[in-house]
């Protein structure tokens, strides 16, 4: 049956600790210092992952400029979404803001990435 | 997504789940996959937020997000989220947000206040149950004491249904997918049976770590959005998460 969709597998066992093909490698710990300003308190991290995050960003804008080629979409989110970034509570409005001046991704792109749950609910 | 808790006959309390997402965002023709959750793949990472160089609470998130989808407070409770899909979505919250009317709070930022304040598994229960909230969302809370676990079904507004665990009426665990418990699933998207029916086969004698990562890498519950399993353990502290992927044959969501 594993090869009919929905592909229901019979329960796997003795799968842990995890390898194989469905294990894609563990996930690195970083510490994030609440007694820092919110606007450094990611700075390390977002350092470390300034690639992995740009390259995100970037597949998220080349699938809105699929739907709206002109660009607009991605126009109207970094001018309206960015402002809006003053409106939320701290530290999130702080920590925001110190994510995009790290990683160089404008901050309505990095307010859309953190409302991306919100967006997705319908 | 796919979020559990699950109590063994030594009382002790068990937390998983698996984070999928991405659906309809793009898929790439070439790898057979979707394309967001290969790119948040790498973003993954574990976090320990501290204060005075003691820990607060522990996470598993993505790079550049700040609020909070799966955690735990050392000891106290254990917390993740499901997205619940509505008509009355976040979408309208956000609009709402933008024209000023702002008495809500953001869904996985109430997940991460909770996270850093609440300093036991009933207060925590009872913010994520009244907070008014942008969005839809099934929040999954397990505690610290034998009979502490439930699933706090959220609209918007209120709380819909709160199920427990019950041990003595023989619910040693609460499972969650993205669909209201009362509901029957999506045909198309039926992980809810097969994850309960891998549970069941498990038992509550053998529930362990170990087991739940069986069941949640058991296709459908593994699936192509599936981007990351983190497993937990509130007595020990275990906090593990890792990184998936899942291999043809495997359905899309």
């Amino acid at each position: 049956a594993q090869f009919v969709p929905p592909y229901t597998e019979d329960c796997r066992r003795g799968t842990y600790p995890p390898s194989g093909p469905t294990f894609k490698g563990i996930v690195p710990w970083y510490k994030i210092n609440l007694d820092l300003a919110p606007r450094v308190r990611w700075n390390q991290l977002i350092n470390d992952k300034k690639v992995e995050l740009t390259s995100l960003i970037q597949v998220i804008k080349n699938l809105a400029n699929d739907f709206f080629p002109s660009g607009k979409l991605i126009e109207i989110v970094d001018k309206s979404l960015a402002p809006l970034v003053d409106t939320l509570p701290s530290p999130f409005n702080e920590e925001l803001k110190g994510i995009a001046d790290v990683s160089g991704v404008p901050l309505g792109e990095v307010m859309l990435f953190n409302i991306f749950y919100e967006v997705f609910t319908v | 997504c796919t979020s559990l808790v699950a109590e063994d006959n030594a009382g002790r309390l068990y937390h998983a789940r698996n984070l999928d997402f991405g659906l309809f965002l793009g898929w790439d023709v070439k790898n057979e996959s979707w394309k967001i959750p290969e790119y948040l793949r790498p973003l993954t990472v574990n976090l320990n937020f501290q204060r005075n160089n003691k820990t607060v609470f522990k996470s598993t998130n993505f790079a550049g997000y700040v609020g909070m989808l799966t955690g735990m407070r050392p000891g106290t409770f254990t917390l993740t989220m499901n997205e619940r899909f509505s008509i009355d979505g976040g979408y309208i919250g956000i609009i709402e947000w933008i024209l000023g009317k702002r008495d809500g709070i953001w869904m996985s930022f109430l997940t991460r206040s909770v996270l850093e304040n609440a300093t036991s598994y009933a207060q925590a229960k009872d913010q994520l149950a009244k907070t008014k909230m942008l969005a839809p969302a099934y929040y999954i809370l397990g505690g610290n004491q034998s009979g502490e676990g439930c699933v706090i079904t959220r609209s918007r507004t209120a709380a819909l249904d709160i199920w427990e665990l019950d041990i003595k009426h023989g619910i040693w665990y609460v499972l969650e997918t993205n669909y209201d418990r009362w509901k029957d699933p999506l045909f198309l998207d039926n992980r809810r049976i097969p994850a309960m029916k891998c549970m069941n086969q498990t038992t509550q004698a053998n529930i362990s770590v170990e087991t739940i990562y069986d069941v949640l890498s058991t296709k459908p519950v593994l699936n192509k959005l599936t981007t990351y399993t983190t497993l937990m353990e509130i007595s020990e502290g275990t906090f593990e998460s890792y990184l998936r992927d899942c291999p043809n044959p495997c359905m899309p969501w």
